[in-house]
């Protein structure tokens, strides 16, 4: 699994 | 990343580059609220701070300036272009934004994930494109006539965001701290807000009949 970092998402 | 939140960023996309198109093609932006436009590049411009300090991904930095190009590009258009700007109807478009930018504001100041400039701007942005829309949901209601491309631009931001909840609730169930309050809440409220729109999207679609929203 991609580490999920703060912000990932758009 | 899953597949609900690729369909949903691709969605989203399409909806930017569907408006951007109509626009950029036909030289008119009829029953396009500008002031929509305007809170959507301000949600851009405090989201994406960290566009040039965070590398995430290729894609995810692709399509922020995606996005950000996009979203002020509309704006150009609408306020700039001397043939595009003909067409819009300002004593239509007469949302008080204002009056949706400082509630979110003030509400970032008191619910963040962490008192830091970025931080409270990011939740900013998260509030401030769950309302985004309602200067264009107003549009529709007034002017009555929704023509389809402006149709399917809101039903394409609807469908993104309802995509985006799924992709929350995956991303809950497959990583152990994927918690984000604001966000899903935000997301949640933004959502219902296009529910009315969907069902009579929908509903004019079955019957094959123009888009009428009720005044």
């Amino acid at each position: 699994i991609e580490p999920t970092s703060e912000k990932d998402e758009l | 990343m899953n597949i609900f939140r690729l369909a949903g960023d691709m969605t989203h996309l399409a909806s930017v580059l569907v408006l951007l198109l109509k626009i950029h093609t036909i030289k008119s932006c009829a029953g396009v609220s500008l002031k929509t436009q305007e809170l959507y590049a301000l949600v851009f411009a405090t989201r994406y701070l960290d566009i040039f300090t965070d590398f995430i991904s290729l894609y995810n930095t692709v399509m922020k300036l995606i996005f950000l190009g996009s979203s002020f590009s509309i704006v150009w258009y609408i306020r700039r272009h001397k043939i595009v700007r003909r067409s819009y109807d300002k004593d239509q478009d007469t949302f008080r934004h204002y009056f949706l930018v400082l509630p979110c504001l003030l509400l970032a100041l008191v619910i963040h994930e962490k008192f830091t400039f970025r931080e409270v701007m990011w939740a900013f942005s998260l509030y401030l494109e769950a309302v985004a829309i309602l200067p264009q949901l107003v549009l529709l209601q007034r002017t009555r006539n929704i023509d389809n491309l402006t149709g399917q631009y809101v039903f394409l931001l609807g469908a993104y965001r309802a995509l985006y909840i799924l992709n929350w609730i995956y991303r809950y169930f497959t990583e152990p701290h994927f918690v984000h309050w604001i966000t899903w809440i935000a997301g949640l409220v933004q959502t219902l807000l296009y529910a009315d729109f969907f069902y009579y999207y929908f509903e004019s679609w079955k019957n094959n009949v123009k888009l009428q929203l009720p005044a």
